[in-house]
């Protein structure tokens, strides 16, 4: 099972997972006491990204109308900041002694705390992503549930100049993420539910069209007609309601997924 | 170990480069 559920996520993360947990290995192996190299200007260098990044992080969060990225941001970009501090801790500590355990414990700890705080950061920064595209389907199952009042063909016109560019906004951006989650299942949940609600608009417009015609013709069997309409709606809205749930979930989800 | 810690915290400094270009990236 993957442990970043976006392929974004993974790129950046994964590498330097695999670098502190090795670096770590090392340090439990070698409690000889090796002097430690003067990193001195890697920390810097790292401090004034950190210091870079918190900006970015402050102005996104000052511009952003999404109140949970609001309070979940400043969390993470906290959790960095501190772990800098501890790496420059580290760096002074051994510029003194180079045999210095604090400082080592500082290192790992830091370098962690930056993995984790980053983690947070790109997770806290997904979610929100992950909101919009969910914004947007559900824009789609208010006009679905429209659907039922609409009698006149002057309404259908509306109601198709309305769900078309909503529906064609949700269809690339649930094609977009699907290819960009790393896990299978999700990714071929969202294709299927995708496949599904591409096949059932057009039959649901049509259904419509004939409960209208219908309707204008006397209304002799507008009761199977709005019957039949109704059942492509509910199929469509179940479709458009798995595809909010998969997008929410993470792996970390999985167990509840299945 | 002197490799590995300069190492891991150039690829810390990339790391959190490309956290900061996913913010702006997505953010625009």
């Amino acid at each position: 099972m993957p442990v970043f559920h976006t392929k974004t996520i993974e790129s950046i993360l994964e590498p330097v997972a695999n670098q502190v947990s090795r670096l770590v290995i090392l340090h439990e192996e070698a409690e000889d006491g090796n002097a430690m190299p003067d990193l001195s200007r890697p920390v810097q260098g790292v401090s004034i990204a950190v210091a870079n990044l918190v900006k970015v992080g402050r102005e996104t969060i000052n511009s952003s109308d999404d109140a949970i990225l609001k309070q979940d941001m400043p969390v993470s970009l906290m959790r960095v900041e501190n772990a800098s501090q501890l790496l420059e801790e580290a760096s002074s500590l051994l510029r003194a002694d180079p045999y210095s355990g604090p400082a080592r414990k500082k290192l790992i700890e830091g370098s962690r705390g930056i993995l984790q705080g980053t983690s947070q950061l790109l997770l806290c920064f997904d979610e929100s992503e992950v909101r919009k595209i969910v914004r947007e389907c559900k824009r789609v199952l208010d006009y679905l549930a429209v659907s039922e009042v609409i009698d006149t063909m002057e309404d259908l016109v509306q109601f198709l100049k309305d769900l078309s560019p909503c529906l064609s906004k949700v269809s690339r951006e649930v094609s977009n993420r699907e290819k960009e989650l790393t896990h299978q299942v999700h990714s071929e949940t969202l294709v299927r539910c995708l496949e599904q609600v591409k096949i059932l608009a057009p039959i649901l417009i049509c259904s419509m069209k004939v409960y209208i015609h219908i309707i204008e013709q006397g209304g002799k069997g507008s009761d199977e007609a709005a019957e039949n309409r109704n059942y492509l709606a509910t199929r469509m809205t179940d479709e458009i309601q798995e595809i909010i749930r998969v997008l929410q979930l993470t792996t970390y989800d999985e167990d509840t997924s299945e | 170990l002197r490799v590995g810690w300069e190492q891991l915290l150039t690829s810390i400094n990339r790391n959190i480069n490309e956290v900061e270009n996913q913010i702006l990236t997505r953010d625009s």
